[in-house]
Parts: C-alpha cells; structure tokens; sequence
C-alpha cells in the first residue's frame, strides 16, 4: 500500500490542475516560504476525508478553494484526487489500484468519488477506518507542531497511542 | 483487549528505547503508565521519560527544541514499527535541529523509508540529501503555486533553497 | 484613558502596516478592532489582516509558516516603535523562514538595534552576520554549559554550528 | 537602559559561574542543539522575577536548580544577577548601575538582592512595573513561540497590545 499520485485543482494556492507523482522511499519537497508546501499535505488530509476545517488551517472548509490573486479570477470548486496503490488490499475493495476524489463547491455542496463512481464522505472514511491511513493519527507531522506528541498532557497521549496499538 | 494492548506497549516501548539511543547516540528513554488512584488501566495516561546521553533525568518539557524534536521523531517510528502506516508526512520536523541532528534525522528517514514511504518538506540541504525524489513547488505567478522538479545538483535546486522562484 | 489608546492604536497600526510592507517588499496590513454587539470598546478584540505581495486576502491562519514568523516580527517591531522596551530577546524566530526571509529578518533587527538592544538565538548564518557580538554555548563536559566567545570567521564559531562541541 | 551582564551559577545546566556580557546593538547566542541557549533567556525571565515556573519550561520553580550531570554532583541553589546601566533612571532608583539577584534554594527558599542589598521579590516586580523590562510581554519571543501573537484569539491579542499602549 502506497500513494501513487496526488492531482490538485483549485485547491488553495494550486489554482491550476496539478499533478504529483509519489514513489517509494522518500520524496521531499521544498521551496521559498509560502509558496504551496504545506498547502500539499493539507490536500492529502483533506482528500482523506477530513471533517475539521481547521486541520487544514481554514476558518471555513470553503478556505480551501482558491480565492483568486492579483490578476487571477477566483475558482468556483476545489477538486483533490489521490491514487493509491492498492495490491495488497489494504483498502476492502478489489482493485488494485484505487483514487479517492473530494470536490467542493462555493455553494457548501460537496462531491466524492471512489474510482470515479460517486459516494458519500463517509464512504470514504468507512473505506479507510482501521488501515493505518487517514490524517488524524501520528502519521502526519503537522509544521510546528513535532513538539505536540511529547509536551501533550499524558491523556492525549495515552489516546495517540491507543490508536496506534 | 488489555493484553493485545500490553503487548503492543511493550513492544513500543523497547523500539522507542532503541531508536532514541540510536539517534541520539546514547542515553535512555522510556514510555510509562501512569498509575493513578482510582483510574481504570485502560484509561491511565501515559508518559515520556528522555534523558539524552551524559545528561541527569529531567522532564521532558526542560529539554531543549532539538531534543524535544528527536524524542519525538523516534517515539513516532516507535508506533510505526508496532502498527506501520502505509506513508508519513513530514513537514518542517527538522525546523529545530542543528546540522549535526539534521544528519541524524535524514538517517533515521532513510532507514525507515524501507518500509514507509516519507513526504518530507524541508528548507535543509542534508534532508534534501535523502530523497529519492525532489519536487519544487514555487510561485512565479504570484498567488498562484506551481510544481517544479528538482535535482540537488542543478542551479533550479539552489535557486528554490535561496528563496528565488517567491514574489 | 480611551484616548491614549487610540491614538496609541492609530500609531502601532500605521507602524505595522509600513514595517509589513518594508519586510514583504509589498502586500498590506492592517490592524482592526472587533465591533462586536454589546462589548465595550476597550474589551474589543483584536484582528490583525496580512496579505503578502500579490497574493489575495486570506484569513491569518491560511499563512505559511514564514510568513506568520514575518507578519509576528513586523508586529512586535511596530508595538517597540509606540512603546520601545529597552531590550528584547528572540529565540530562534528565524526557524521557519528560508534564506531570503533570513536575510529580511535580519535586515529588520540591524534597523530595530539602533534604539533597543537585542539578544538573538540562532543556528543560522545570515542572522549571526548581523550581530555585534556572538557567544558560543557549548557543552564540552556532558551535561554542563560552557559560554565561548565566537566569530563567525573563526573555526570555532564554524564547527558550534555544525553540532561539534555538543555531547 | 540597557543590559550590561548577567551572571548564572547552579542555573539549571550552567553548573559553574558563567558571565554573560552585553553590548548595544545585537548580541547572537549560537551552539548546538541542548547545549543552554535558552536557559539564558530563562535565566533572564526568572532574575526579572518571574512568578511562574511553565515560562522557564520547569514542572515546579525547583527545576531551575541544576540538577547534576554524569559524574558532576547536583547544586543545593541557583542564583542568577543581572546587571543594568541604569544612567537615564527608567528605574527609579538613584544608581547608576542596577545589578538584580535572585536566588533559590532547594528548601524551597528563595533570596532576593537589589544592589547587594536584601529584598523581596515583591519588590523586584515593582520596581520593573511599567518601564517595558520584564518578560510578561512581547520584548520576548520564546523558542516555537512565534506564532502565538499571531495565531492567539483577538481578545489575547488585545490584551497584549493594551499592556503595549
Ligand atoms: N484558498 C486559498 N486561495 C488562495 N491562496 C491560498 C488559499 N489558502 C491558502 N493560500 C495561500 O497559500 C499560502 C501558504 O502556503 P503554504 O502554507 O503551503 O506555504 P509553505 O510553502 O508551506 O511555506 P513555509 O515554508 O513558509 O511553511 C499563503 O500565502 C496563503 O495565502
Ligand atoms: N535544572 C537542570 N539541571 C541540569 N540540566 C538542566 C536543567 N534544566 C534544564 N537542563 C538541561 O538543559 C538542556 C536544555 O538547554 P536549552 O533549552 O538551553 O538548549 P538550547 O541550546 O536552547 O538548544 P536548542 O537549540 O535545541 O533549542 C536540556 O538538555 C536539559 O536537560
Ligand atoms: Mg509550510
Ligand atoms: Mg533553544
């Protein structure tokens, strides 16, 4: 199990379609401060199927569509797709290859899709509950937030590990 | 069940204690269970000893940044051995480190990475130096990110470190 | 009184506004006070705007990790201007910023220096470049702290940032 | 006003007497990760008299006392003095130089010195009250800290910016 590719469009900063390939081992990804770095792994939490507008730094979930800059008209949706690699099943679904797609529209209406055949959030989240993936476990280390694991109280902690195990 | 829960915290407990060894080139960690009154075992809170190598024991929040950057890193992929996550996204976790630690860190990634794949977003060059692959993502557009490839060597690479490619 | 602090208000809004642009090398801020129904004007909160050079109003909290560092030093530098503190002390404020933010940052506190005495903590280059005098700390016997005087030209000063003379 | 000196012993891991001197303009502490940088800005934030053992990263004020090392016995106090040029008398007090001590025992007793001459901690905070020296506001930015004023809740931040004003 693996990501394989990660499309983003009107997604924050990345008002164009773009598209990141992932392989295995270790892919870094750098560039000037505030130029869209973080703006990625917000899009990989998000696409996941996060509910929590502010774990991806927003004041709405609307926050995540692009809001236009100089000289550039705003989007009216945001789209994520992420591919994974899907040849040990860790996902309960027979192909060997699965995309995940989270749409949002300026009107609050959201569109999801599971190899393109439309479903609901919590399809989504079924899809994933139990295989490891998902953002909301110490899978993802959040900028600024490394010291959060160790100087939490010992409950939260406690809940962090309970998840792990 | 409490004893699947016993086994995995022991064996956590022991990984955690190796990798911060191995990562901080001695010294002594451990995971602990509270054991307060009246708090059933499955609820009991749990805490972090670190005593990095020459140094007395503390807690854990007088130790430095840096410190507390690489207990956290190795308690981490503590949890990763017990139960892997297909990938892990690192960004900035190396913000606190000085070079030498940088080192260290890119060395427990790249070790790791045999069996996770790792995201990892830096501004240092000895992070950098672990990828497979290195993408750039820059503004020449302002307002508006775009992807570039990179390769260490190349003056693209260089320039994006500088700050260039930004409005 | 109600007076002072406006017109000290006034006075820190328009400082920010120009220390932001001064740092961005563009862009706009602002400081606002809340109008919320049935709160009394001196218990209002505080907004602050940051829209970065070419880029669209977003909330604070859609900022990059750089430019919250940026936008927090040009508001505590405009707070100095209304009401200088004799000295002020920034532990590792550089930590988030790339090169050409370094370079910003440290532009700013040369500037600052003049009327408030600063005490910087850094591991990186650019920011040591500007100060009038470095000290090392180092800890050669495990676990005990040693105070060293550096300079950036020296050997010494090269090998403190690599992590050498650390346990 | 300005800093001239400070001087640690038995200070959390500053074990032996340690002087620290400051000149106008900017004085830059660089070293190693762990190696005591930030325990000089403690040591500044608790000689300034400090009510609360959380702003210098301790469990309890006793953490501040140096607790021993491999091979290198613990302290039974912590001492810090800061020096002052005190020539445009921001502190009201006739000196020239204002040299302020804080001591603290592991009995849990603590010594108080105003040039040399015996005081309470009382009245070390009275005499920095309202001159802009002291820690409880933005003259220091603590380590990951960064954020804060900017990520605070507007009322946090008002409440900054009147003690600013
Ligand atoms: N919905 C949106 N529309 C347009 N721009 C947005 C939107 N949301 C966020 N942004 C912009 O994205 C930028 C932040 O990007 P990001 O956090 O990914 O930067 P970064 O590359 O991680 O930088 P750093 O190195 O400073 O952490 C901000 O300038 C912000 O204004
Ligand atoms: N009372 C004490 N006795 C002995 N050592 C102590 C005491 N309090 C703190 N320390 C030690 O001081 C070290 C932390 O120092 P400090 O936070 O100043 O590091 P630093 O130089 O700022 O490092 P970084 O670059 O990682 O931020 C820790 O290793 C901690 O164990
Ligand atoms: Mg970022
Ligand atoms: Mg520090």
């Amino acid at each position: 199990m693996q990501l394989k590719k990660l499309e983003m469009c009107g997604f924050k900063s990345f008002a164009n379609r773009t598209e990141v390939v992932f392989d295995r081992g270790v892919t870094g990804i750098v560039g000037p401060n505030g130029c869209g770095k973080s703006n990625v792994v917000d899009a990989i939490k998000w696409v996941l199927g996060t509910l929590s507008y502010k774990s991806v730094r927003g004041e709405e979930m609307l926050d995540v569509i692009f809001k236009g800059a100089q000289g550039v008209a705003p989007m009216g949706f945001a789209e994520v797709s992420l591919t994974l690699d899907n040849s040990d099943h860790t996902l309960a679904l027979e192909f060997e290859e699965v995309t995940i797609t989270r749409r949002l529209f300026l009107t609050g209406e959201g569109e999801y899709y599971i190899n393109r055949a439309p479903c609901r959030l919590k399809d989504i989240r079924e899809l994933l509950y139990g295989t490891g993936i998902g953002t909301d476990n110490y899978s993802v280390i959040e900028q600024g937030k490394i010291d959060k694991l160790v100087l939490s109280n010992p409950h939260e902690r406690r809940l962090v590990f309970d998840e792990a195990a | 069940s409490r004893e699947l829960f016993e086994k995995t915290f022991d064996f956590v407990r022991e990984q955690f204690g190796q990798i911060f060894r191995k990562i901080f080139g001695g010294g002594k960690s451990d995971l602990v269970i509270e054991q307060a009154e009246g708090v059933d075992a499955m609820e009991q809170g749990l805490e972090i000893m670190a005593r990095p190598p020459g140094k007395e024991l503390t807690s854990i929040s007088l130790l430095s940044g840096g410190e507390r950057s690489l207990t956290a890193i190795a308690l981490v992929m503590a949890l990763f051995k017990a139960n892997p996550s297909p990938f892990c996204l690192l960004d900035e976790a190396d913000a606190a480190l000085d070079e030498k630690n940088v080192e260290r860190y890119a060395g427990v990634v790249r070790e790791f990475a045999a069996e996770t794949q790792f995201i990892v977003i830096t501004h240092n060059k000895r992070s950098m130096a672990v990828c497979d692959a290195l993408y750039g993502v820059t503004m020449e557009q302002p307002g508006v990110s775009k992807k570039v490839s990179v390769s260490l060597s190349g003056d693209g690479g260089l320039d994006l470190l500088k700050g260039k490619g930004a409005p």
